[in-house]
């Protein structure tokens, strides 16, 4: 039956943390990011994870995933 | 904690709000006691005050809105983002907005609103988001019992870092979050979960999985909303997969994330007289197919397969685990050893030879 890929699951966290990451810690992008700026993403990563006290990997492990997930208040945790 | 950049806070302490519109989900009432009640956790513990007006713009306006609501920070329907509120400030500053596709409540099946809205006021009033978990500003939704509520300490120390504490002669304190090689953390209760081994404290729980280094702190109502906090005892039965929860009278069993059907039970319906009030301590012994229940300077044995107490017991706690002769908060066992947990102090007991091995620090399984 059909079931979502790896790949499927992988680009669909990917703009989940693209989303979260420039809504709530200031991630700039053009819309190339993963191209062209992913040191970028990855130091919001990890600073996302020092905050919510995750293990600092600046990769998108299934804990950050989860913590992205969680229902949460607006208001972005770093300053604009 | 955390300040807004930028230190934007109120130039007085009268302040006044004004609630525009209701969500359905809630009586109107009820949406006027959340809200003065959100308003009063932070009024209490520090000088200011909080007038509702009717008419005319108050200082925080506050509106259930969906979706784009003109102010450049759309709502994005159903979970995800509940609210935001903007910094002390005219115009729209301190204004708060609920994303009226979330279902709020008063209670805890759906968004608590007076949680959500206690939240929002801290950023209305200059507070930005603390990266303590146990702290109300930390960012993410964490049901608690809306009834039993107490402004953490992180919390108060924030508010009254930019407007000063409270006039009252009694100043409020609250509960701290319990950082994890704190020597002074006592653990209610403690089993074992698959493998895993899980911390009970306060409002808390520490999840240890053997092979991570780290502990993971997580609040006991983001898991299980409906169970108590200050649970009191706990065990696995892997014949059944359960751990069961004790606190007071009652119990619970948990498969997984899940409360099991029927519970909470009377712990009068496992054989306890009504002379027993609480159980302190709980652990089964996979060789006997027994549990352990350790009540004051006693314990009692329960034949899981029987399902009932075993004869001749209570037994002193002494006497057949010498050694161990402080009060016992907390018991598990493993690799044929039970730990029995007293204040700050563990007791390695090897089963087989009934003698105390070891003595160590509580927080040895914790990585510290």
């Amino acid at each position: 039956f059909p079931a979502a890929t790896k790949a499927d699951i992988e680009e669909k966290n990917i703009q989940l943390a693209e989303t979260y990451l420039k809504r709530y810690y200031d991630l700039e992008t053009d819309g190339k990011l993963r191209r062209t700026n992913a040191n970028s993403f990855s130091e919001k990563i990890r600073e996302m994870q020092e905050f919510f006290g995750l293990k600092v990997t600046g990769k998108l492990d299934s804990e950050t995933v989860r913590v992205m997930e969680q229902p949460r208040c607006g208001v972005p945790d770093v300053a604009s | 904690y955390s300040i807004t950049p930028g230190r934007p806070a109120w130039d007085k302490t009268d302040l006044t709000y004004r609630i525009i519109n209701y969500t359905p989900d809630m009586e109107e009432a009820d949406v006027d006691r959340a809200i003065a009640n959100a308003f009063k956790v932070w009024s209490d513990v520090s000088p200011l005050k909080f007038t509702r007006i009717y008419d005319g713009t108050a200082d925080i306006e506050i509106a259930f809105a969906a979706g784009d609501h003109s102010d450049n920070s759309p709502f994005d329907g159903p979970d995800g983002l509940l609210a935001h509120a903007f910094q002390p400030g005219k115009g729209i500053g301190g204004d708060a907005h609920f994303d009226e596709d979330e279902k709020w409540t008063k209670g805890t099946n759906g968004y608590n609103l007076f949680l959500v809205a206690a939240h929002e006021f801290g950023h209305s009033l200059g507070l930005s988001h603390s990266d303590d978990p146990g702290a109300l500003m930390f960012p993410t939704y964490s049901s608690d019992d809306p009834n039993t509520f107490r402004l953490p300490q992180d919390d108060i120390n924030a508010i009254q870092d930019l407007y000063g504490a409270s006039i009252n002669p009694v100043k409020p304190t609250g509960p701290t979050t319990p950082t994890i090689c704190d020597s002074n953390v006592i653990f209610d209760a403690i089993t074992t979960l698959r493998g895993e081994i899980m911390f009970f404290t306060d409002r808390f729980f520490w999840r240890k999985h053997p092979q991570t280094t780290q502990a993971e702190l997580n609040f006991i109502k983001s898991f299980w909303p409906s169970l108590p906090t200050k649970i009191e005892a706990a065990y696995e039965n892997p014949e059944t997969d359960q751990i069961l929860l004790f606190k007071g009278s009652k119990y619970w069993a948990l498969n997984g994330y899940d409360i099991v059907n029927g519970y909470p039970k009377s712990i009068y319906q496992l054989g306890f007289p009504k002379t027993v009030k609480k159980i302190d301590a709980a652990v089964y012994i996979e060789e006997k197919g027994k549990t352990y229940f350790f009540v004051g300077d006693k314990y009692w044995s329960y034949d899981e397969e029987r399902k009932a107490l075993d004869k001749s017991f209570p037994r002193e706690i002494a006497e057949d685990f010498p050694g161990i002769t402080q009060k016992v908060h907390a018991v598990f066992q493993k690799n044929g050893f039970l730990y029995f947990f007293s204040g700050r102090w563990q007791y390695e007991f090897n089963i087989a030879s009934k003698r105390v091995k070891r003595v160590m620090k509580n927080n040895s399984w914790l990585g510290c």
